[in-house]
């Protein structure tokens, strides 16, 4: 039997110290750990490291603290679109979608995509026809509402930048976005 | 940004990244998340999952630039996720981000530019990892 391992990430950034609380920090932490035991508990049982990275990464994608799923960002028109996929290495076979709203998780969409069509990339309403088709889970508006990241919308606006979810003032990617 | 990567008994890898792109952003722009080569990878060399500016992953394919290292340049995991994320092209357009990554023999590579990463690894070659800040 070979070696098994499982990685994840949550974002890369500025992230400096200052800027979270303690109890923050610790919620986080205990996330991650969470997190990676359960895909490693899926690798040693037998599980397949596509079925280990799809069940880690809807799990985030269920987590608001993480930009993906119910915790995404809002775009400039307040509202949330979302992509993801998946790729398998042993038959260079990936899904993904791009620019779905509604989806609860995006991630298993992309799953369907690469396993139930001839398809690499489906975007927009199409992806979301799709995900009608083959009863993927929606979920309204409010369910990917978070305080947080309205605060960050206004703030973004008010200086018309664009912004990775966890940067500071004075790391703005780029400037006007229309 | 979400990713993970993985491989089990039978040596196969995978990769899946999620995200609901950036504060503010276009309606309709993409990030590298769901074009393969870019955020995203996987073959019979390593499985690739990014996180940072997309735009960045996108004009380099940094994740796709890992596997390549390791194949063409007969480089290991961190050698090619390092060179990848911290060097070459993603240097050269001053990219932010970072990357996480495992190859066939079960090892890990968590490499980023930026000054974090929400990070986490787990092997059964000992790997035990869960970090944020860069100089842990």
């Amino acid at each position: 039997q070979g070696s098994v391992a499982i990685a994840i990430h949550g974002g890369a950034g500025t992230i400096p110290r200052n800027s979270m609380t303690s109890e923050m920090d610790a919620e986080l932490r205990s996330v991650l750990k969470e997190t990676v035991e359960s895909g490693y508990n899926i690798l040693t049982q037998g599980g397949t490291a596509l079925d280990a990275v799809e069940k880690v990464v809807l799990q985030m994608e269920d987590n608001p603290l993480f930009n993906a799923g119910k915790g995404s960002v809002f775009t400039s028109a307040g509202t949330h679109e979302m992509d993801a996929a998946v790729m398998e290495g042993h038959t260079l076979r990936c899904g993904g979608v791009t620019c779905v709203r509604g989806v609860r998780n995006p991630i298993s969409l992309a799953r369907a995509v690469m396993e139930k069509t001839r398809h690499v990339l489906l975007c927009g309403e199409g992806a979301e026809e799709f995900a009608r088709e083959i009863g993927a889970p929606f979920e309204p508006p409010e369910y990917f509402f978070t305080k947080r990241r309205f605060d960050q919308l206004q703030r973004a606006i008010e200086k018309n930048v664009t912004r990775l979810d966890h940067s500071v003032d004075g790391k703005e990617v780029e400037g006007k976005t229309g | 940004t979400v990713g993970a990567v993985a491989v089990d008994q039978f040596g196969h890898t995978a990769a899946a990244t999620s995200t609901g792109g950036m504060t503010n952003k276009r309606i309709g722009r993409v990030g590298d998340t769901p074009v393969p080569g870019a955020g995203n990878y996987a073959n019979k060399f390593c499985a690739v999952s990014g996180t940072g500016v997309g735009e960045h992953f996108l004009r380099t394919l940094a994740c796709y630039e890992v596997a390549c290292r390791m194949e063409f340049g007969e480089m290991s995991l961190e050698e090619a996720g390092r060179g990848s994320i911290c060097g070459g092209r993603f240097k050269e357009i001053d990219g932010s981000g970072g990357l996480v990554a495992v190859d066939t023999l079960g090892n890990v590579c968590l490499c980023f530019n930026t000054e974090g990463m929400y990070r986490a690894a787990r092997s059964s070659k000992g790997v035990d990892v869960v970090a944020i800040y860069d100089d842990e």
